[in-house]
């Protein structure tokens, strides 16, 4: 029996939109630790993986660890039914082939369940080492969304670059080529306004911009966006979920040939 | 010229 009451519905709302366009389908993993998942684009270049711990629901119940299969578009097209403001739960018994999302109003006047099919999906799972990153940079979400955005209108690549003086997007094209440098600005009002890098050793990696704007989805998510990147190794682009867990996309960097 | 390679390759399966 799974029984999960998050009075924060749009949070559920939010993870679908920002994970729906870069996989199909996936098995969302059931534990006392946490809702979570984590999958890979039809490709295998990128991954995603999501952790909504246990504490940040209401009401969390999940007898066993289980897998339950969901085609996400789906999901995503129930979820748009809640409203912004709704409870929404998610209910599935031992062995059923199907879930129930309800979705109760916040003064209780509409309660709505949607029933959806449950899929067997194989699934491939990574073991993503723990690995302390030469770079990172935290940076409003808004302000990587533009980038991201911008510069996908120039190229298809990107090449960051982390250096002591800030970090640097570079992409080129048939029309030319286009640099925008962000340097650490941590003299600000609010704390989300801030740039921030720590960087242990310069890096510079290039990165296809079409997965990178498809991670942008989660913008709406988080204030803050943290990319982390080390020489040779997938970039991490983290929007943390408030204090209840977070999205992290994985992403291969593109080889010099 | 750039090429693509996949998370298989960094990461480890299973």
């Amino acid at each position: 029996m799974l029984e999960l009451r998050l009075v924060q519905g749009s949070l559920l709302k939010k993870v679908l939109e920002a994970i729906k366009d870069l996989v199909n389908e996936a098995n969302f993993d059931c534990s006392s630790t946490g809702f979570s998942l984590q999958a890979m684009d039809s490709s295998h270049v990128a991954l995603v993986a999501l952790m909504l711990r246990s504490e940040g629901f209401e009401h969390y119940r999940c007898d066993r660890t289980i897998s339950i299969g969901m085609n996400l578009t789906n999901m995503a097209k129930m979820l748009k039914c809640a409203g912004n403001d709704d409870i929404i739960t998610i209910k599935a018994d031992d062995g059923s082939d199907t879930v129930t999302f309800m979705f109760e109003s916040p003064s209780q006047d509409k309660i709505s369940d949607f029933e959806m099919k449950l899929m067997e999906i194989d699934s491939e799972h990574l073991g993503i080492p723990d690995t302390e990153y030469q770079s990172s940079i935290k940076m409003p979400s808004q302000e990587f969304l533009r980038i991201c955005k911008d510069l996908s209108s120039i190229g298809d690549t990107v090449m960051i670059s982390v250096t002591k003086d800030g970090v640097k997007f570079t992409t080129s094209g048939d029309i030319g080529t286009a640099n925008i440098v962000c340097r650490q600005n941590t003299s600000v009002d609010e704390p989300e306004n801030a740039t921030e890098i720590k960087m242990q050793e310069p890096v510079s990696l290039t990165f296809a911009l079409r997965y990178l704007n498809s991670f942008t989805k989660a913008t709406p998510l988080a204030n803050i966006v943290t990319l982390s990147m080390s020489a040779d190794l997938p970039i991490v682009v983290e929007y943390k979920i408030g204090d209840m867990g977070y999205v992290r996309y994985y992403l291969a960097p593109k080889i010099e040939e | 010229e750039t090429s693509q390679n996949g998370l298989g390759g960094f990461f480890k399966r299973g």
